[in-house]
Order: C-alpha cells, then structure tokens, then sequence
C-alpha cells in the first residue's frame, strides 16, 4: 500500500538479460504517485 | 575558545571507518535538507542494485547484481549475487553516485549482466539462480538516479546577493555576495571585501542568512555597504529562496527586555548559558546577549528568533541534567536560578513561549554523520552523536577532546549523512588522530 513518503511500492515485470540470454522476473519497485 | 584546523584528508575511507559490525550511520532520512532526505524512506537493506562487476577479466565495463548488507547514510556496504554469506567480498559504494541502477537497467540498454570471476563455475544455471534469488525482492525506483541529479540542483546561484550575520560583529548583518555553492553550502564573501578573502560558509537554508532588506524589515543593525557602485551581474537573491520561520503571535503576552532565559552560546556552541533578552524586534525575533560577557555596545548581541532551538526556558538545562554555565563573574555558586532573578531583579521569560516542539528525527546515540564544526564553519568533519535531549544533539568530533563538541538542533542545515561530502564534492575533515591533532 501507500507509504508515508507518498510513494507506493508496485510490483514489476524487470527484465535480465545474461551471457545465456534474456529473461524477465517479478520484483518490487517503488514509484512516486505525485 | 578553541579551533580546530584543517587536517590532511587523504586516506580516510567511511567504508572502512564504519566497518560491518555495530557502528551506525545516521539515516539520510534523518536530514531533510540534503539530497533524497525527503525520498530515502524506500531505500533499506535487502534492495538489489545493477553495479559494476568488479572482479572481471573482460576488456569492456559489465555488471552484476548486488544487495545492500549494511547502510550508513549515502554509503551502502553491497555483496554480489551468489556470494551467499561469504563477505569477503563485501564492498562499500555511494548510492548516489553515478553507476548505481536498479534491477532491469542492463537489459534496458542491452547490456548483459556478467557474474564475478571468481564465482562464474560456481551456479551451473545463472538463470534459474537469479529468478530464484530476485523473484519478490526490492529494487530501487525507476526514478532513483533521476532524483538524485534533480536534487542536487541548488537554486542560489553565484553573485546573488544576501544579507548574511557580520561574523564579527554578531549584533549586526551585511550584505554578501555568494561566490561559491557547494552542496548547498554558500561560499559568501562580503561586499566590502576587495581581496575576497572576508568569508563566511553556511548552509542555504541558515538562520543566519536573510534576504536584501530584512534587517531594516524588523529592526535588526545593519553595517552598511561603502560599495557604492553596485557591480554589473548581481541580483539580490529572491526571498522564497531562503528558510522560513514560524509566524508567530506578538500581540498577547510576549518577551520583554531584561526576560531571562538558557541560549546555546553562538561563540561557544558546546556552552548552553545564562542569557538575557536584550531587545524585542519585529516578526518575532529576539537579541540576545549572553550574561557576564556582554561588550557594553551589545556588538556581541546575536539574533536569534523566539522559535528558535538554540533558546530555551529558564531551568531547561537542570531539568536535562546538562551544565549550564552560569554568568561570568556571578560568584554565588552553585547557579540557582532563583538566587539570580532576585539578585538582578529579573524575572524568567514565561515558558509558553517557547518552541516546544520535537519532530520525530530519528537520531540515535552512537549515530556517525558529517558535522560542520561550527566555530569554523568551512569545515565539515566525521562526527558522532553522543547524546539527544528533546530536539537537541549533542555532536563530538571524532578524534578531537569533548571540549570541542556542540550543541546543535536536529534539525540544523549544518548536520550531513554519511557520504554527503563524497556526494557534493565537499571537503570532509576525517578524525583527528593525535599526531595530526599536534
């Protein structure tokens, strides 16, 4: 949910790319809603 | 009262100053005016970053991914991905330098992440590795690096002009000229000054700094400028540009000339003494002059507004158990208060109208951060806080005698993170060890 500091953290499809080739996990990352 | 100098700043390294064990950096979440102090609250450990790989043999910059074991202010102590509890390799870095990404900025610009020499035979399936390792876990915002370069945007620029406390003559203010912004400390020079060499450093965001006019605005001694001829270039900086203070309500029961109260001692900042209100000005402000070491003119009266933290009721300091140093020459000792009002026919400024309030700060004893040593206000030292009363923090220069320490609020534009100095390229004084200290 929302923080204090007004950002929300939001989870994201990140992508990763290696020497064995490309692909994607789920993390968290927060974002500034204002 | 006793300076310190500059020492040789070469070698000292927080990293390794602060080490992995118990010792504590203050966070940046703790200072408000520095950069990020309003957006750190996300950054923890556990957050995996993209950061150069370091133990590589390929002929071209690669990365890899980090998680952050310790923080101490700016600085984080990383350990790479698939060194697992080995913290051989640990490694400190600034967060906010450059280089530091989050999680999916490689691939976002193609670069592929390459594991550390040293551990490549180790995972036979990197992929299936990091998915496991990173599946749910933290990464920084999209928009770190952005904030970090939007926030090291200052808005007073060099030539603005400003009124400034004349450092000596604290009962009076003169015009400078900012000739230098680092950090959002101002370089300021005043504008009698031929040679350049008259300064004086603050923080933009001082008490001790106002806007062209404010002197005359509220009754306060102003030196004037001889510098007849204003200088081509030069503006008077804006006044939203500078720290506002509370409005208050002078119209119901007020100071009064002769009230006596505690104030930290501007020459003396490790010294919380007796004082007495000298002269009531407009908006709020106060003079102040310390008892028993006033000059007769009141040139070493200084300015301090009632909402002030470096002012406090009488009383304030036996209630904390802090020293108070009683007026020079005032030979009934031990100081009661009581004994002196009568002895002087004074009475105490009424408690209501102090500032009381104590934000939630979040300093701890034992807390390293970056101090400016404020009888030598250019210089900005490796510090510890060793003791929190209310809103105030007591600050010792590590490596110097507790004579030199000072009392300073915790909300004071004068107090730094760990790695603030790395960050704007400020000169950090390390801890004095005892040769140099000779």
């Amino acid at each position: 949910g929302a923080e204090a500091s007004g950002r929300k953290w939001e989870q994201k499809q990140v992508q990763i790319k290696t020497l064995e080739g490309e692909f994607s996990v789920t993390m968290w990352a927060s974002d500034d809603k204002k | 009262v006793k300076t310190k100098a500059a020492l040789p700043v070469d070698s000292f390294d927080w990293g390794n100053y602060i080490g992995s064990g118990d010792m504590m950096g203050a966070p940046v979440s703790c200072f408000k005016h520095v950069p990020m102090g309003n957006s750190w609250e996300d950054i923890k450990e556990g957050i995996r970053v993209e950061v150069l790989n370091s133990d590589s043999n390929l002929p071209m910059k690669v990365y890899w991914i980090a998680s952050i074991v310790k923080l101490a202010g700016f600085k984080a102590l990383l350990r790479y991905e698939g060194f697992d509890g080995d913290s051989g390799q640990d490694f400190w870095c600034n967060l906010c330098v450059p280089d530091i990404h989050p999680v999916g900025w490689c691939a976002s610009g193609g670069k592929p992440l390459v594991p550390p020499k040293s551990i490549q035979h180790k995972v036979t399936n990197w992929k299936g590795f990091l998915v496991k390792r990173l599946t749910g876990s933290k990464t920084l915002p999209a928009d770190f690096s952005f904030k970090v370069q939007e926030s090291m945007q200052f808005p007073f620029k060099k030539l603005m002009r400003v009124e400034v406390v004349d450092k000596a003559h604290l009962c009076r203010t003169r015009v400078a000229l900012v000739q230098q912004v680092i950090g959002g400390r101002l370089r300021l020079v005043y504008e009698e000054s031929h040679d350049g060499s008259d300064d004086f450093w603050c923080h933009m965001y001082s008490p001790l700094i106002h806007s062209i006019g404010w002197s005359r605005s509220i009754g306060h001694r102003f030196k004037r400028s001889d510098v007849t001829k204003k200088m081509d270039g030069l503006m008077d900086a804006p006044g939203r540009l500078f720290a506002k203070v509370k409005d208050v309500d002078q119209s119901g029961e007020w100071f009064k000339d002769g009230m006596k109260l505690e104030a930290i001692d501007p020459l003396n900042l490790s010294t919380i003494c007796v004082a007495t209100v000298r002269k009531v000005l407009a908006d709020g402000y106060l003079m102040i002059g310390i008892d028993g070491s006033e000059a007769a003119d009141g040139s070493d009266w200084i300015c301090y507004h009632s909402t002030s933290p470096s002012i406090f009721p009488a009383g304030f300091c036996e209630i904390n158990s802090i020293e108070l140093t009683p007026p020079r020459g005032y030979t009934k000792l031990p100081y009661r208060w009581f004994d002196y009002l009568r002895d002087t026919s004074s009475v105490a400024a009424p408690v209501k109208l102090f500032n009381k309030d104590v934000p939630n700060h979040g300093f701890v004893p034992g807390m390293k951060l970056e101090a400016v040593d404020l009888m030598e206000p250019r210089l900005v030292c490796v510090a510890t806080v060793t003791r929190i009363v209310h809103r105030l923090l007591r600050i010792h220069f590590d490596g110097w005698e507790d004579e030199y320490d000072q009392w300073v609020d915790c909300e004071s534009p004068d107090l730094y993170p760990v790695g603030w100095c790395q960050l704007t390229g400020y000169q950090l004084q390390p801890p004095a060890m005892q040769a140099s200290r000779e």
